[in-house]
């Protein structure tokens, strides 16, 4: 990082898709569709808010 | 609140790959973040998480380690699409590079049961939205950066290195933007909805052609927190076709082309207002302004007597086969070609948030993807869209565009995620409420 010239940079590292964060990402993505299907189900309006 | 839902729901910190690093309390505590400028909270795991087994595999913040930090101790929980976090706010001391934003509240998680969390390389998030979807109404980290008069200009920008090689993943800029990371000028655009960097975009292209749906006007939000490029179903096929990614087959799809496409064709031709024809064929009902389901299961009797059932998918079938329809006539293309063409859109319909694979071999025959935004065309190289998984002989490319449906009002919506701010570095200027693109360098 550098201040120099009124800029404060941060460097950002790089995690490349690979074959783990794909299953990982799959199987998140069943579990989000069946939530939203309960979701829908009961009529339920999720929120993402203080408790 | 719950209409956001949709929203939040596309963040997909699994394939997140830009994070950097920050530290909390004094002395510094280190964690890994995602800069995410599609949420607007700072959350890091908390040395009392106990029972998620994410948190032992992260940096973990022990406020007694901490010089600087005050009790706050409310209780805090946000839900992502893809996994929630809750736990406790807390307040500290945040250094971001060598800038310190002095009390701080963020929240400790003391509970991350996702998959998303445990196969994370990052720690926690750093949200850089605005305070009108900041859970609990918290201060966001930038608002302070600013109000503390950390950095002169009130704007930060971004740039993703998409170049696999280099090892230098990106930087992100507090105060400005850096000029070796972009060429010529940027293309701002006013924010239209306060919350999200959510701003107005017209036409999206396919080599060239308008895909229909965004010709009047388009949201579109820019979301680094996000890896690739969502939007509407309708685009998405269309996209899918032109550079042979599979795709669903929707029976639904079929049957409409099938049973409706030539009437759909004729009431096009006829002039008659494209958002009233699938209520005038009976799929959907008209709300006024477009289509929406009319909630009645249809059963129809297949030819080997078995009954079939659907519901209210028709509605949005139809409702895509329309915009394709109409899209297709503007290109001046035959009945018989259009029939045809709308057909095979039904066999690339994407599964939603799902992924979708295409031969690496064709990417040189692949058309451009281009976004209308200010005025201006932001186009994408298949080298751009495709995100390669794995190396050599197995090698696996995967489309950069995933499906996302927003009803009118706050849709038709895309979200422009690392796979577009990757090719063009982009400007948050809070100051002047606007972004820019520019080309990256």
């Amino acid at each position: 990082t550098s201040a120099t010239d009124g800029l404060f940079r941060i460097n950002l590292k790089r995690r490349p898709l690979d074959e783990n964060n794909r299953i990982a990402a799959r199987v998140t993505a069943r579990a989000t569709e069946s939530s939203r299907s309960s979701i829908r189900k009961f009529g339920y309006r999720g929120t993402s808010s203080l408790t | 609140d719950g209409s956001d839902t949709d929203i939040v729901a596309l963040k997909n910190y699994m394939d997140a790959q830009y994070y950097g690093e920050i530290g909390i309390g004094t002395p510094p505590q280190k964690f890994t973040v995602i800069f995410d400028t599609g949420s607007s909270n700072l959350w890091v795991p908390s040395v009392k998480c106990y029972f998620s087994v994410a948190c032992y595999v992260h940096s973990k913040y022990k406020s007694s380690l901490s010089s600087t930090y005050q009790k706050n101790g409310k209780p805090a929980e946000i839900h992502y699409g893809t996994g929630a976090i809750s736990g406790l706010f807390s307040q500290d001391y945040v250094k971001v590079g060598d800038l310190v934003v002095k009390n701080q509240v963020f929240i400790e998680a003391t509970r991350e049961p996702s998959v998303t969390f445990l196969v994370g390389k990052f720690d926690g998030i750093c949200g850089l939205g605005f305070q009108e979807i900041s859970v609990g109404n918290v201060v966001p980290l930038w608002y302070n950066m600013i109000s503390q008069g950390l950095v002169k200009e009130p704007v930060f920008s971004f740039w993703f290195n998409r170049n696999a090689d280099d090892e230098e993943g990106g930087e992100i800029v507090f105060g400005g933007a850096d000029p070796n990371h972009y060429k010529g000028n940027h293309t701002y655009v006013p924010i239209t909805r306060k919350g999200y960097w959510q701003f107005d975009m017209g036409d999206v292209l396919i080599d060239g052609r308008s895909s229909g749906i965004c010709s009047g006007s388009c949201a579109a939000i820019a979301d680094s927190g996000t890896s690739l490029i969502a939007g509407p179903t309708a685009t998405i096929a269309e996209i899918n076709h032109a550079i042979g990614a599979s795709g669903i087959v929707s029976q639904e799809c079929k049957t409409v082309v099938s049973q409706y496409g030539k009437t759909i064709l004729t009431l096009l031709l006829s002039e008659r207002q494209p958002k009233k024809i699938c209520s005038q064929i009976g799929l959907c009902a008209f709300d006024g302004t477009r289509g929406v389901s009319i909630g009645i299961e249809s059963i129809v009797t297949e030819n080997d007597g078995s009954a079939v059932g659907w519901g209210d998918s028709m509605c949005s079938a139809c409702e895509m086969a329309v915009v394709w329809i109409q899209s297709q006539l503007k290109q001046n293309q035959t009945q018989e070609r259009i029939l045809s063409y709308v057909n095979e859109l039904c066999d690339r319909l994407p599964s939603p948030m799902g992924e979708s694979a295409v031969d690496c071999s064709r990417l040189s025959s692949m058309p451009s993807v281009s976004f209308t935004i200010g005025g201006k065309v932001f186009s994408l190289k298949a080298e751009q869209y495709i995100l390669k998984v794995g190396d050599g002989p197995a090698t696996q490319c995967i489309s950069g565009f995933t499906a996302l449906d927003v009803p009118p009002p706050r849709g038709p919506l895309w979200i422009l995620g690392d796979v577009f701010m990757g090719a063009y570095h982009t400007v948050f200027d809070y100051g002047n409420m606007r972004v820019g693109f520019a080309q990256a360098a």
